[in-house]
C-alpha cells in the first residue's frame, strides 16, 4: 500500500500495535519482514513480466473494447456496469497478449476549420512494447454512431481509407506520403465499431524497420466526394467534438489501436484453449 | 471447511477463501486440492489490475499412504515408493502435487497507462496426484 507495496494492511499496523508489548515482533523482525514482502513483489511482477509496479494515473479509461476481449477469453458474461458493445474476440489473434492504444491527442493535426480536406492522422505512441513481444496482428478500430433522423432519410454510404503515413509533409492534414492499408464501404445509418488491419504497419514499426509517423483515416462520400470536417451528417468519431460535453463519451469511442501477439515467453496459450478450460471449471 | 485448511507454505499472498478442493468421501488428509484464493486488494494491487479482484489458485497438501487410491492416478515409481515406505519408513512417501493446472487472464494497467490483457499459463491448480 503507497511505498510499502505489498505489504498487508496488518503487517502496517503491527508498528502501531507493537508499542510496549514485548509479545510482538520487534523492530527488526519487522523490517526483515518487509524486506522479504519487497522481494515477493518483484518477484511476482517478474512473473507478471513487469518492471516495475505500474503506478496508473487517475485519469486512465479502460476502453470498452478490452472489457469486451476479457470476457470473451474468460467467458464471463456482461454485466450492467460494462455493458456488451456487440464484439466479439477475434479468434485465432490472440495469442496471449492483447494491448490497446489511443492516440497522441498533442501531436494530433488537425485541418483547419475551412479545411475540407477529410483526412486526420493519427500518432500512436507504441514504445512501451517490449522487445521480446512477438505482435501477430493489429487493428484500428473506428466507432461511427448512427446518423441524426434527418440524414437518416437520405441514407448514404461512406467509404473509411485507412493510411499508413509513409512521409510527413505541409498538407493539411501534415501528411505528404501515404500508403493504402485498408478500406471499408459503410452505411451512414449504421451504428458501430469497424475494424481496419493495420498489422504490416504495426509490425513495422515494432520491428524498428520503419519511423513511425502516424496513421492517416479519410472518410469519402460513397461517390467520392470529399466529405466536409464540419458537415453536420459526419459520424465517425474521428476527433473530439466540441460539442461533446461528456468527456467520458469520447473516451470510450474514440479511436483505438489494439495489437494481438504473444509476450515471448514458453507456454503461449490460445483462445481456443482457454475457452476449453471454462468449460471444465463450469462443468466441475 | 474453507477455514479449516492452511495454505501452509503456499499461502504467501492469499489467504484461505471459498472454493472447494472436492474430495467428498474421501479419507481425510490424503492428497487433495484445497482452496486458496489471492485477493489482489489483499495486497494493494487493485489499483492497477483491473480484473479480476483475485482468483482461486488452490494448493495441493496430503498424505500419500499405502496402498495409494487409484483416483490419485499415480505413477508407477510413487506406487513402488509408497510401498517401499510401507516396509521402511526411511524412504519417504511420495509427494502430493499439481499435475493439471490452468491459465488465468489479467486486465490491468502497465507501466504507461496503457490497458493490457494477458494471459499467463499454469495458475491455477485443477488436479492433485501422489508423485
Amino acid at each position: 500500500r503507497g511505498d510499502i507495496g505489498l505489504v498487508p494492511r496488518d503487517v502496517a499496523g503491527l508498528r502501531l500495535a507493537r508499542r510496549g508489548d514485548p509479545a510482538l515482533p520487534s523492530r527488526a523482525d519487522d523490517v526483515q519482514l518487509a524486506d522479504s514482502l519487497r522481494i515477493l513483489e518483484r518477484r511476482l511482477l517478474d512473473l507478471f513480466g513487469l518492471q516495475r509496479r505500474p503506478r496508473p494515473s487517475p485519469n486512465a479509461v479502460v476502453p470498452e473494447y478490452m472489457w469486451e476481449l476479457y470476457r470473451g477469453v474468460r467467458r464471463v458474461p456482461a454485466d450492467r456496469s460494462h455493458g456488451s458493445s456487440g464484439l466479439s474476440v477475434p479468434r485465432g489473434l490472440f495469442s496471449n497478449t492483447a494491448r490497446s492504444f489511443h492516440h497522441e491527442e498533442l501531436l494530433e493535426v488537425v485541418p483547419p476549420t475551412s479545411s475540407s480536406y477529410p483526412g486526420r492522422r493519427y500518432v500512436f505512441n507504441m514504445s512501451s512494447i517490449p522487445e521480446r513481444e512477438v505482435i501477430s496482428a493489429a487493428e484500428l478500430r473506428l466507432y461511427r454512431a448512427r446518423s441524426s433522423p434527418d440524414h437518416q432519410r437520405r441514407q448514404k454510404q461512406q467509404r473509411i481509407n485507412v493510411y499508413e503515413v509513409m512521409r510527413p509533409g505541409a498538407a493539411p492534414d501534415g501528411v505528404s506520403v501515404a500508403r493504402l492499408l485498408d478500406t471499408r464501404l459503410v452505411w451512414t445509418n449504421e451504428s458501430g465499431w469497424e475494424a481496419f488491419d493495420v498489422s504490416p504497419t504495426v509490425l513495422r514499426w515494432t520491428a524498428a524497420t520503419a519511423h513511425n509517423h502516424g496513421i492517416l483515416v479519410e472518410v469519402l462520400q460513397g461517390n467520392d466526394e470529399l466529405t466536409p470536417w464540419r458537415d453536420e451528417s459526419h459520424n465517425v468519431r474521428l476527433s473530439r467534438s466540441l460539442h461533446d460535453y461528456e468527456s467520458a463519451t469520447w473516451a470510450q469511442q474514440r479511436p483505438l489501436l489494439v495489437t494481438f501477439g504473444h509476450d515471448g515467453r514458453k507456454d503461449a496459450t490460445h483462445v481456443d484453449r482457454s475457452e476449453e478450460d471454462g468449460r471444465t471449471r463450469s462443468k466441475r | 471447511r474453507a477455514g479449516k485448511h492452511r495454505s501452509g507454505g503456499g499461502g504467501r499472498g492469499g489467504r484461505g477463501k471459498g472454493g472447494g478442493g472436492g474430495g467428498g468421501r474421501r479419507s481425510r488428509g490424503t492428497c487433495n486440492r484445497h482452496p486458496l484464493y489471492v485477493d489482489f486488494s489483499d495486497v494493494g494491487w487493485n489499483d492497477w489490475i483491473v480484473a479480476p479482484p483475485g482468483y482461486h489458485a488452490f494448493f495441493c497438501q496430503g498424505e500419500c499412504p499405502f496402498p495409494l487410491a487409484e483416483h490419485l492416478n499415480s505413477t508407477n515409481h510413487a506406487i513402488v515408493q509408497t510401498l517401499v515406505n510401507s516396509v521402511n519408513p526411511a524412504v519417504p512417501r511420495a509427494c502430493c502435487v499439481p499435475t493439471e493446472l490452468s491459465a488465468i487472464s489479467l486486465l490491468y494497467l502497465d507501466e504507461y497507462d496503457k490497458v493490457v490483457l494477458k494471459n499467463y499459463q499454469d495458475m491455477v491448480v485443477e488436479g492433485c496426484v501422489c508423485r
